[in-house]
């Protein structure tokens, strides 16, 4: 059974791409198949697995009903393949706004990705045990569509103030678009990122987000590494570019957490 | 004669609300009249200045036609005044779509604000020397609205790699707006922020942008500094809450670069 993950949050910078990439790569380096959909038009997943942005992309497959297959591309991490994207995408908005659909247009297009009881075997398009979306810092369209056809969601939260003033606005949105849009949409967990444990402010805002949300928070916190930022200028996940960091540390043990939350039922 | 500036940058978390509030705060500490304008529906700027989401805000004027005037607060910051947000904007970007004119009703809104040739002596209502208007990561109406609105913008762009790679999409999409919409638009500069002098990524990024953009980047480099994180969960601009932190001198200097530039003309 595939597992569909969507990261959102709208709050800006908060590690929404840094952690669906590195989940991706170590997810993918625990042999399952990956795929990682990259829905948002600054296309920085695209970019952090060394994908360049001129062949068919999420927008392709979107506003004109390219199959999903078709534009997904390998990388250089066995076990991971990507739909990239690329700026043309920020018309996407528009364009899909006076059709039909418009929500579900990213949960039809991965339909036929997942794999359902023996699929592989059936067809020749390949199937994916964890398909991971990266939206954008938004609550448009395309983060709806994510939300539409994601089967759980993980949510980044930077260990600082606005980050926690936008959460429980999100967590909100969430119970709207489970009764609107996808009764099934689970929140798989909260994950603490650009953790500095010499800040107060970075443990005030962890305990703020413990106290609020318990288990639904994953013990991994992710730490502020500077290896972290330097991986995507190379065009790699962290567990390739630097894999005794803090940084490739944290997602391993991440990873370990979600496949499990992910695979227990 | 008014300046309205806009903070714009797509990307996520580069610092956009940090800049436009302590710029507001030191051009306002300065003797000039300034007026904040919020146009995320995040409103971190409206938290950052101690000002609460309950009353008229930026969505009542751009969709219900409400005068600015209505919706301007005072706050605690002497010559500062901020025209709130809260998150009922969301809605405003579908809203706004079948309308005529959208994509200047902010620039509308605000036209009686400004302080043409002795139009304070004439009105009740105030107007200022200067505007901010903090934007939403998006290039989307709301983000548009200010690129329309504004005579001159400054782009905060974080030391680090997915900052850069979305820059040159920005200025072109701005090149674009001027074309389109706003053929006086201006740049009036480029602001870094988040710089981390310990690390090599801040100075190569530093360094790319400068041989980009020359003299368009500030002298002023913002300093990465966990006093201006503290700052918003106090509702204080930097130069209130911690008056001898980098932050606050960071900041007073680019407010001199800022009104040097913008009152030279
Ligand atoms: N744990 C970390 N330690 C240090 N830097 C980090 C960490 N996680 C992410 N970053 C850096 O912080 C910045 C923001 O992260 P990222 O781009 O992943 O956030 P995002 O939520 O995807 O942003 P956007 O809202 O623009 O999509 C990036 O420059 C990234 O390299
Ligand atoms: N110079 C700095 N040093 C340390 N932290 C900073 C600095 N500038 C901003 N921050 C922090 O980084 C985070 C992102 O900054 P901010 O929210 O101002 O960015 P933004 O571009 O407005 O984000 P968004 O795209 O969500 O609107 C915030 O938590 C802020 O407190
Ligand atoms: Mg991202
Ligand atoms: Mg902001």
């Amino acid at each position: 059974m595939t597992t569909v993950i969507g990261f959102v949050n709208q709050k800006g910078g908060v590690g929404k791409t840094t952690t669906a990439v590195n989940l991706a790569a170590c997810i993918a380096s625990a042999n399952r198949r990956v795929l990682l959909v990259d829905m948002d038009p600054q296309s920085n997943s695209t970019s952090a697995v060394g994908i360049g942005r001129d062949g068919p992309s999420i927008h392709d497959v979107l506003i004109d009903a390219m199959p999903a297959a078709n534009a997904v591309c390998a990388t250089f991490v066995e076990n991971l393949n990507i739909l990239p994207s690329n700026p043309s995408l920020y018309g996407a908005e528009i364009e899909l706004l006076d059709s039909s659909e418009r929500e579900y247009r990213l949960k039809t297009a991965i339909q036929p990705l997942r794999d359902t009881q023996g699929a592989s075997q059936r067809t020749s398009i390949p199937v994916y045990d964890y398909i991971l979306i990266d939206a954008p810092p938004s609550l448009g369209l395309l983060t709806l569509n994510v939300l539409a056809a994601s089967d759980t969601l993980i949510i980044p939260v930077q260990c600082e103030y606005y980050a926690l003033e936008g959460l429980s606005l999100l967590i909100h949105t969430v119970d709207r678009v489970r009764v609107a849009l996808n009764p099934d949409l689970l929140l798989l967990g909260i994950v603490m990122t650009m953790h500095d444990s010499r800040l107060n402010i970075s443990r005030q805002v962890v305990e703020e987000v413990r106290n609020h949300f318990g288990d639904k928070v994953f013990n991994t916190v992710i730490a502020r590494s500077v290896r972290l930022t330097e991986a995507p200028s190379h065009g790699q996940p962290i567990i390739f570019y630097d894999p005794r960091s803090t940084g490739a540390q944290n997602y391993i043990s991440l990873a370990v957490e979600v496949i499990h939350a992910a695979e227990k039922t």
